[in-house]
């Protein structure tokens, strides 16, 4: 697996941020250090790690991505309650942060040193995305060497996936040629219904060989642990949820061993 | 119910298209003449009424908006499939919008003057937008006289309730006196689980009448009927989601004439 993950999927509710979580979370159970990085106003990341209306000493993303001078490390990274795990978090002022960006020389890669900068420390770093293509997801796609595209095996999810292909290859084009799509991800999957197997059949049709093995089943302790706080494998280790993201990460680094 | 009404929640993926759908078929089952406005870029609205990469002679709302003179009518609605039910359609032109209507003086009113106009025609205007707070949905929320918020009964969607109750004062304060919350609808609900049970109860605590008697089921078939560009109603009269997009529709056409 490469260092640097965005995950990115401008449809909304598809399960970005529950993967950049439990992702995260069965690295770290798996002895990896890991960074995660919020880059979405709504801030689910920073809640759903227990982190609500946390600041680093510097200041939230919104301060990291404004910053005049690169910025350090330390002034923008706080743990989490999950031994392994540190976090960039996120507040609402980050909905500013395009409008202040826009005028930027270089406002596609605002992200990048500060990501540069954690490779060195940590084993991944994994940066959550708003649900849209705007320039704080731009941002994650330019800092990233891979994006992982989460998807629900829903119809309307499957219309966006040109638009986010095309963005990709743009990226890849004119700022950032190390990009690569990492993998897709199904979540939430029912494969016992006809339109979770078409939808399924569909996306491994045209993305083929990119489609993750390890499917993530739909299972309600997943959607309760943000509640409390935690990744699905601290609040419920046994549970469907928790075994499928520890199997994505198996995969995900054997996968990187093999790159 | 108030003529014209915006369909908003920056939470992805809890609901607001499928609703404009389904509320707008439901509401001209009943003998209304109703106009869907797509004001999300990834245009799921336009293709969920079976009109993917269909214009109107003037454009699509990309051009609506970004017209010098008040653009009239005609030339930005195209019929749908379904009889009373008229579209004016976006394309993935519209992530540009938002960069174009920055710099000009009356940004967050472009939308207006088309609603104005089109109450006049319509018994119902009905508006989707994206999962953002950014200018596209703040073009919603001036045009619009109510909101509407669908909402997932799962913990993160609760999250950003505060932070849209927010934006909905500062547009009523600054932007459109006359916006009220219209009500919330609780979507892909399933009141046999604990954690459905548990966040409808805040939900119903925090908006506390506002909160629509009726509640919309997950139900397969609402997610089958886009593929097939069809309201759930065209496609599966007889299934739990149309029935509940029915009974909706009738609860506030009655709210409406009591208001
Ligand atoms: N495997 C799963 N089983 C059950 N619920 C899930 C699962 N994955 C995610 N969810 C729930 O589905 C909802 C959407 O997930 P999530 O918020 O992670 O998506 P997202 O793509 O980050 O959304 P947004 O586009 O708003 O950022 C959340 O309430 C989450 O708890
Ligand atoms: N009652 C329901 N039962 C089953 N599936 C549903 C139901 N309502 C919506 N869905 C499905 O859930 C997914 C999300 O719904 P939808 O796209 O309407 O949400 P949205 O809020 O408009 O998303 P976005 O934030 O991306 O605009 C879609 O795949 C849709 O088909
Ligand atoms: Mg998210
Ligand atoms: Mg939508």
């Amino acid at each position: 697996m490469q260092p640097a993950v965005a995950i990115a999927n401008q449809k909304g509710g598809v399960g970005k941020t529950t993967t950049a979580i439990n992702l995260a979370a069965s690295l770290c159970h798996l002895r990896r250090r890991v960074l995660l990085v919020d880059l979405d106003p709504q801030a689910n990341l920073t809640s759903g790690v227990g982190r609500a209306g946390c600041e680093a000493p510097g200041g939230t993303v919104f301060e990291l991505l404004t910053a005049d001078e690169p910025p350090p490390l330390d002034e923008f990274i706080i743990p989490t309650g999950i031994p392994d795990l540190s976090l960039a978090p996120a507040d609402r002022h980050l909905t500013g942060a395009e409008l202040e960006l826009v005028d930027l020389p270089d406002r596609e890669s605002r992200l990048s040193p500060f990501v540069r900068a954690a490779r060195r420390r940590f084993d991944h770093v994994i940066i959550d995305t708003p649900p849209s293509l705007g320039l704080l997801t731009l941002n994650a796609l330019v800092a990233a060497d891979e994006v992982l595209i989460p998807l629900t095996c829903e119809y309307l999810a499957l219309e966006g996936l040109t638009e986010l292909n095309n963005t990709v290859q743009r990226v890849r084009a004119h700022l950032n040629p190390e990009l690569k799509i990492g993998g897709v991800l199904l979540t939430m999957a029912d494969l016992r219904s006809n339109l979770g197997r078409q939808v399924a059949g569909e996306v491994r049709a045209f993305f083929d060989d990119k489609v993750f093995d390890t499917v993530i089943p739909r299972n309600v302790r997943v959607a309760e642990a943000p509640s409390h706080g935690l990744p699905v494998l601290a609040y419920d280790r046994g549970s469907r949820g928790a075994t499928a993201y520890v199997a994505l990460a198996r995969e995900i680094l054997a996968a990187g061993v093999a790159a």
